[in-house]
């Protein structure tokens, strides 16, 4: 559809909605995504990085999407 | 917000390079 995975989809979407200034922290999406592991989660931040749909914010462990605002 | 001006620029900063990123790719695509 748009180029992402469906795992790839779901985080972005998460980091999306989420309303903190700071972002989202692997942690959190982590304790969302449960059907996810963590390898598969920083392989899909870590794609969605490099193709500039997310960004870190205060620290590695942050990311915002660029998508909103 | 409860970030500081430092935090901010921080952040502000990698937005514009995410969206350098993205237009990048976008271009690449075509």
């Amino acid at each position: 559809l748009n180029g992402l995975t469906a795992h790839q989809s779901q985080v972005l979407n998460l980091i999306k909605n989420c309303p903190i200034p700071e972002g989202m922290s692997i942690q959190e999406l982590k304790a969302q995504l449960h059907n996810m592991s963590m390898s598969t989660i920083q392989q899909a931040v870590e794609f969605l990085s490099s193709e500039g749909h997310i960004y870190s914010t205060v620290d590695d462990d942050h990311f915002k999407s660029t998508d909103t605002e | 917000s409860g970030l500081t001006e430092e935090q901010k620029r921080r952040i502000e900063e990698n937005r514009q390079k995410a969206l350098a990123r993205r237009a990048e790719r976008l271009a690449a695509q075509r």
